[in-house]
């Protein structure tokens, strides 16, 4: 991620969905 | 000795590491794409984004980690996704699995116009977590204490997060007992990884700020 919001914005969409469906 | 209760729990963290990796694809663009600087910066890039969504996926199996408070899990998260992503690439680096593609990793960090007064520091943690010879379950262990630091910016219950890692520390404590009986420091040293690692993230910082410049 370039920038810390970048890496908020992956965690809050990885929290919320999911990679393993 | 680890009681049943710490066997599971080792189990479940292990199996979540292992389970969530990088996928290939991504390992295998290391080897196609160009080299040039710009090319470089873009596929780090690419492979810290994906780096992190496998680092939260693996997070959401750490027992108790999803009851915490969702905006301490998110700080949780942002403020470890640094140290958790210097841990697994010091990891895969010190491997030298070939499809890892370790060799071309290496390069392309080294020329990724990141400046050297931070990649030194960064290449020496690798080689002093490389040196350390972990086990696969002291690695995921590692990991999960590093994501459970209490002390993390924005954090409002910093006990539940401690109730989360004191077990966690435990099992690791009696592991590294258990398999270096020759060497009384490994626990404390694996501790002290985690005081370089607070270092580096403070570097990375900076030093994404003079890459964006650059």
């Amino acid at each position: 991620p370039a920038s810390n919001l970048g890496l908020e914005d992956i965690i809050r969409k990885a929290l919320m969905g999911n990679l393993e469906e | 000795a680890i009681t049943k209760d710490q066997q599971v729990l080792m189990k479940v963290i292990v199996e979540a590491y292992n389970r969530h990796q990088i996928p290939q694809d991504m390992a295998k663009k290391l080897l196609q794409e160009q080299y040039s600087a710009e090319e470089n910066f873009l596929l780090l890039t690419e492979m810290a984004t994906s780096q992190v969504q496998v680092l939260v996926e693996f997070t959401k199996n750490i027992p108790g980690f999803l009851s915490l408070d969702h905006e301490d899990q998110i700080a949780l998260l942002k403020g470890s996704a640094v140290e958790a992503m210097f841990l697994r690439s010091a990891q895969v680096l010190s491997s030298k699995k070939p499809n890892c593609h370790t060799d071309a990793l290496e390069e392309r960090i080294r020329k990724s116009g990141m400046s050297e007064e931070f990649m030194t520091p960064m290449f020496n943690f690798y080689k002093s977590i490389g040196k350390l010879h972990m086990m696969q379950e002291e690695q995921a262990l590692l990991t999960a204490i590093t994501i459970l630091t209490p002390d993390r910016p924005y954090v409002k219950d910093q006990q539940a997060v401690e109730r989360l890692q004191e077990p966690m520390l435990d099992v690791l404590r009696k592991l590294c007992a258990l398999q270096h009986p020759q060497e009384p420091q490994y626990f404390a040293h694996l501790l002290g990884r985690l005081t370089e690692l607070r270092t580096l993230n403070h570097y990375h910082a900076e030093m994404l700020t003079s890459w964006r410049v650059n």
